[in-house]
């Protein structure tokens, strides 16, 4: 799990997931 | 001559066509890339500095509630929350808190039709999505899978037009045999095409951007010459800088809200052929070409939905 | 051949700089106030897990007393390794009635598994790692991804494991 600094109360954490053969960084914005 | 041309971009439209049966959507994604997914339980105005922040104009959205995808966040759900504002000046409270899970409320609010959230599996051909996008007039369509365990929805992307177009501008060597000019496919928008003045009130484009059902008002001057345009995304503009309220501006003056890194809007002609417009597409990020005529006035627009309506179902 | 019968070309009147000079010259009221939107395209800058410099003894409780207030489960640490927390946590989502069926009549199995576990980075400065640990169905019955190897998973969705790490941490930072 990746985080980020949480701004504006609001928290952002992201994985790298495998797709098949692609590579997606799902990153998700969420209320604090 | 003429005839030549006729017959080359006839099969060059073809061997587009089969390219895009034969790829899928899954092979437009690049080998790693970023999605940035909304909680809906984010606030309105926190969204806004992540699309800003990202340098994104939309979003797919996060149900964690019922753990499902809830559809994109676009700048037309802004261009709603601005409407409703303008009828309901004294609702400043319930848009200054307004989540995301809200916007279908205040859709309904305004009485603005829902955008058709078509999405396709990225396993399926290319040439089917775009089909969809196009029957759904949205520019922007999402590819979801299914988590195979726990069978709950994956936002693998979201494909759009312009993406489409580059991967064919990048794939499709035939593109360069498209060299009939443009004002003879009947791919331009001439009739009916909204416009205002500089000093016309941003209020009142915003208004002609919904009931047009388009995503950008050219502004010209009182010979027709096309001086500027006002698009959807310069509302996300509007708001950040919270002059929403001060909805009386004219347009001229919300545009100063434009970053300076705005690239300009691309002009064209009739006589201008697809080989040189999918080339700019290749090279720069462009949404619309305004066809001018040699003085400069506006003749028509030709959007991305127009060429990829003509790749597909035109000849 | 393409360059040159092209026509195409950026308009110039609607370059922002051109255009702010137009309205100012043209004296519209406004224009001296409103500045251009500054897209700081500030990058985000990414940590792996989240960062501590508490005592790590103290990291862990604070950890269990979140991991409790959300209603989470751990099995009981070894004692050769305080430092990694293994958990269960039922993520119950308000989906359709038949919430653990899918449309194939197939079990949805509900319980993620997660291990955290604490890294000493340097001195005093501490690092709470997450890592997705699969899923279980609450039936006890072991889940479908043993017969599916790692590589085999091709379709995996993030956001179950984004959004229970997001409820922890965010139960963390407001306790703190």
């Amino acid at each position: 799990l990746a985080t980020s600094s949480i701004k504006h109360n609001t928290l952002c954490v992201a994985s790298i997931v495998r797709y098949r053969q692609k590579y997606v960084t799902q990153i998700l914005y969420a209320p604090l | 001559n003429r005839e030549k041309l006729h017959v080359e971009q006839k099969l060059a439209i073809e061997s587009i066509r089969k390219f895009l049966d034969s790829k899928t959507s899954y092979d437009v994604l690049p080998v790693s890339y970023r999605l940035i997914v909304l909680d809906t339980s984010l606030m309105v105005k926190k969204s806004l500095n992540v699309l800003l922040q990202n340098n994104i104009v939309s979003a797919p959205l996060w149900d964690s509630k019922t753990s499902k995808f809830a559809g994109l966040l676009t700048s037309s759900d802004f261009i709603n929350v601005i409407q409703y504002y303008f009828s309901n000046p004294d609702k400043f409270e319930l848009v200054d808190k307004l989540q995301l899970s809200g916007l279908k409320d205040i859709e309904k609010a305004i009485g603005a039709e829902p955008l058709d959230m078509a999405s396709i599996h990225p396993s399926k051909p290319l040439f089917e999505a775009c089909l969809k996008m196009l029957n759904s007039k949205s520019r922007r369509i999402p590819l979801i899978d299914k988590d195979e365990e726990t069978h709950r929805e994956i936002v693998v992307s979201v494909l759009t037009q312009y993406r489409i177009l580059k991967f064919v501008a990048l794939n499709c060597r035939e593109t360069h045999f498209l060299k009939r000019p443009i004002g003879e496919l009947n791919i331009i928008s001439e009739q009916n095409v909204k416009k205002c003045r500089m000093t016309t009130p941003v209020i009142d484009v915003i208004q002609l951007l919904t009931q047009g059902g388009v995503s950008s008002i050219p502004i010209v001057d009182e010979e027709g010459v096309l001086i500027n345009i006002y698009e959807a995304i310069d509302v996300l503009g509007l708001i950040k800088g919270g002059i929403y309220n001060d909805l009386s501006l004219s347009v001229g003056e919300a545009l100063m809200r434009r970053s300076d890194d705005f690239e300009g809007v691309y002009t064209c002609t009739r006589n201008d052929k697809l080989s040189t417009i999918m080339d700019n597409i290749r090279k720069s990020r462009i949404h619309r070409f305004f066809v001018v005529d040699e003085n400069g006035r506006l003749v028509g627009v030709m959007t991305l939905s127009d060429i990829l309506k003509y790749i597909l179902l035109g000849e | 051949s393409n360059e040159e019968d092209s026509t195409l070309s950026i308009l110039p009147t609607s370059l922002p700089q051109i255009h702010r000079a137009n309205m100012l010259a043209q004296g519209f009221p406004a224009a001296s106030k409103i500045s251009p939107l500054v897209n700081k395209k500030s990058k985000t800058r990414w940590h792996f897990g989240i960062r501590s410099h508490s005592y790590p003894l103290d990291v862990m409780g604070e950890i269990y007393i979140a991991l409790k207030n959300l209603g989470a489960e751990w099995a009981k640490p070894s004692e050769e390794d305080l430092w990694t927390i293994r958990v269960r946590w039922r993520y119950d989502v308000l989906e359709n009635s038949n919430a653990f069926n899918s449309e194939d009549g197939k079990k949805i199995p509900d319980l993620m598994k997660m291990v955290i576990q604490l890294f000493q980075i340097e001195t005093n400065n501490y690092l709470v790692d997450f890592k997705f640990d699969g899923w279980e169905s609450n039936y006890g019955d072991m889940t479908k991804r043993s017969n599916i190897s790692e590589d085999e998973m091709s379709t995996f969705s993030a956001y179950p494991f984004l959004h229970l790490t997001a409820k922890l941490i965010m139960e963390l930072a407001v306790n703190s």
